[in-house]
């Protein structure tokens, strides 16, 4: 249980960090 | 797109899976793009999420009794490691300059290296409580061995007080487990083979029971009724050997999903 919310954190994060990532070149398409 | 064996892994991993994707073609196509934003607090909060994944994976090794846990699981902990550490240099040259090429080619290596690393681990953590379920199936197919020297009622007592328990555990085990599962036909066999189970064992008992009634009282078909018993041990062997292949299939069959 402790992994897996551990893993769940890391998801999270890296999904925002993509998210943020992403906006620039999104506004150009 | 990468697909995961269990529905817990795939709900964790899986829209990540599909950003890092898009995040790829995004990069790919506009290698020219905008500026990238400054990124060092979402690359902060993904390098104390996997600090903290790193110390929980540790505990786990060091607490675990599992051998092939604690020979795989540092692998993966490693690769989550290093492509954090990409993240925080792509974070520190894109602060210098926001359109550098090799800042975004180590951000989507490590939004890669971080998705893969998780995946590996968590992999190996399933694998780990798997093998907890094999063993407990392997203790059934140690009772089962046993009901051919069952000879007395009061050794067939305690036989079943042996195997219930295993047995009833084993059972709440790999239904639970058939649920988790994403592949369709892997769950389709454990269900199959939990019935069969479930059905054979109390009629392996009666066979048992009828065996021992004949010798103690001396009546004939004793060979026919110790055949009878041998066979219903044995299918039920093979129901949970095969019980056992299965919870240790991974594999991704694309034709069904196709």
């Amino acid at each position: 249980e402790i992994i897996l919310d551990a893993a769940k954190s890391i998801a999270a994060a890296t999904s925002d960090l993509i998210k943020a990532a992403s906006i620039a070149q999104m506004e150009l398409m | 797109m990468p697909v995961f064996h269990t529905k817990t892994i795939e709900s964790i991993l899986d829209p990540v899976a599909q950003q890092v994707s898009r995040l790829v073609i995004l990069h790919e196509e506009a290698e020219d793009g905008n500026a990238m934003p400054d990124l060092e607090r979402p690359v902060k909060a993904v390098s104390q999420a996997v600090a903290n994944l790193v110390k929980v994976g540790r505990e786990t090794i060091n607490s675990s009794d599992d051998a092939l846990l604690k020979q795989d699981m540092p692998a993966s902990l490693k690769r989550v490691e290093t492509a954090s550490h990409l993240l925080e240099d792509a974070s520190v040259m894109l602060k210098g300059d926001p359109y550098s090429s090799t800042a975004r080619k180590k951000l989507i290596e490590g939004s890669r290296g971080i998705l893969q690393g998780t995946s590996s681990l968590l992999l190996c953590f399933d694998e780990s409580e798997v093998r907890k379920i094999i063993r407990e199936c392997k203790r059934v197919l140690d009772y089962l061995a046993v009901a051919e020297v069952i000879e007395t009622m009061e050794d067939l007592v305690h036989f079943l007080k042996n195997l219930s328990p295993c047995l009833s555990k084993v059972s709440g085990e790999i239904s639970a487990r058939e649920k988790e599962l994403t592949h369709q036909v892997h769950r389709e066999i454990l269900i199959r083979c939990l019935d069969q189970v479930r059905t054979l064992a109390p009629i392996l008992i009666c066979s048992m029971k009828i065996f021992i009634h004949i010798i103690s009282s001396g009546g004939k078909g004793a060979e026919e009724a110790a055949e009878n018993r041998n066979y219903l041990s044995g299918r039920m062997s093979e129901e949970i050997n095969e019980i056992i292949r299965v919870l240790q299939l991974t594999t991704y069959d694309e034709d069904e999903w196709d």
